[in-house]
């Protein structure tokens, strides 16, 4: 569950922009 | 320079290009109870960007069932209650029949995106939280 967990956490953070 | 802050009020695109923005964003959601309309948006933005990056097809399903089971699957979430069911089906009908298909969420990521645009950000822009930070 918790590797879902990650995965999804993961996915959602990498669609966000980086820090300017 | 336009201050950021200022910038976030032009349209919701240039609130969430934008670190802080989000964060904020992001805090007035989760008092109001529905954080996951943002994590489902940028879920959908980072599904479809896992397609350019030669990324293998086991980790495409395995997330596609994530979302699915997070966001659509139960029908009282605050995610799944915005998506229209024909929206629905055919996310379900991608995930049971394994057609994994980077745009499979595009349709219901703009269901959510005009639901944001038209009701939860601009009530943002007229939030204590937003206000007090400008």
């Amino acid at each position: 569950i918790d590797s879902e967990d990650d995965l999804l956490q993961e996915c959602i953070t990498s669609a966000m922009p980086k820090k300017k | 320079p336009t201050p950021p802050y200022l910038k976030w009020a032009e349209s919701l695109h240039s609130l969430l290009d934008d670190q802080d923005g989000i964060h904020l964003f992001r805090t007035f959601l989760k008092q109001e109870d529905c954080a996951d309309l943002l994590d489902f948006w940028f879920a959908c933005s980072g599904f479809r960007k896992l397609e350019a990056n030669e990324c293998n097809e086991e980790k495409k399903l395995k997330l596609a069932k994530a979302i699915y089971k997070k966001y659509i699957l139960d029908n009282n979430g605050i995610v799944s209650r915005q998506i229209k069911p024909a929206t629905k089906s055919f996310i379900k009908d991608c995930v049971m029949k394994l057609h994994i298909d980077p745009a499979m969420f595009d349709q219901a990521q703009t269901e959510i995106q005009t639901m944001m645009e038209e009701n939860t950000y601009p009530v943002f822009l007229k939030s204590d939280i937003y206000l007090e930070y400008t």
